[in-house]
């Protein structure tokens, strides 16, 4: 474990319970995409599948645990929350997510590291989040509202995944031999979706003005 | 090919 992939781990913890706070305090999910969240929800269970027969040390588990049980409480409150289902913007969320899930799904048949229904779904998992945020970003672009506290969910969960660049060239620099090309270019791609969104969220933050999206 | 060491990140 290095600084860079515990600020990471951090930064996408933080995120979730930003996102929680939002629709627990303002009873509100508004601008928020049930369909990134259900995506998530996927990219971790199908992630996660190890937490039933290795242990890598008690942070990995209880950090697994925690993002399985808020991912699917922000989905239990989208869905069956009688206050906060209502303001889910379900018209308007409507990303097509099986053009996101088969390509995944049929890239990590063809490049994985062994073929095995574990590492494949692993793998799987490892391609569906570099592209889990475009339903919420396209989400964005629709209804124009940032309100603040989503905007911020949308920047540490892309910062979390930069901080994992990171981590991932001290970790080649400093373990011998390291290497995970499938996970680095998925990263990459994955920080690199979001650079446009970066790009607004912080020249909002630098003219300390309501952050914006273009029409 | 990839280290195909124990998946020790999240």
């Amino acid at each position: 474990m290095n600084i860079f992939r515990l600020a990471g781990d951090m930064t996408h913890l933080l995120s979730i319970i930003v996102l929680l706070l939002k629709i627990q305090a303002t009873k509100s999910c508004a601008g928020v995409s049930l369909k990134t969240q259900e995506l998530y929800a996927v990219v971790f269970v199908t992630r996660y599948l190890d937490l039933f027969y290795s242990f890598i040390s008690l942070y990995n588990t209880v950090m697994k645990i925690i993002f399985l049980l808020t991912a699917f409480t922000i989905i239990w409150y989208m869905r069956k929350h009688k206050v906060v289902c209502q303001t889910y913007d379900k018209e308007q969320d409507t990303f097509r997510v099986l053009f996101l899930i088969v390509p995944c799904f049929v890239l990590a048949l063809l490049v994985n590291h062994e073929m095995s229904v574990t590492e494949v779904l692993w793998t799987f998992s490892i391609y569906l989040e570099a592209v889990a945020i475009l339903p919420q970003l396209v989400l964005l672009q629709r209804t124009k509202n940032v309100d603040n506290l989503t905007g911020n969910y949308i920047f540490m969960l892309g910062s979390y995944r930069a901080l994992y660049l990171v981590n991932w060239v001290y970790r080649y620099f400093t373990e011998l031999g390291y290497r995970q090309w499938i996970v680095w270019v998925s990263g990459t791609v994955q920080t690199c979706v979001y650079l446009d969104f970066f790009y607004y969220y912080v020249q909002a933050w630098r003219n300390n003005e309501r952050m914006k999206l273009p029409g | 090919d990839d280290t195909k060491e124990v998946k020790d990140e999240l």
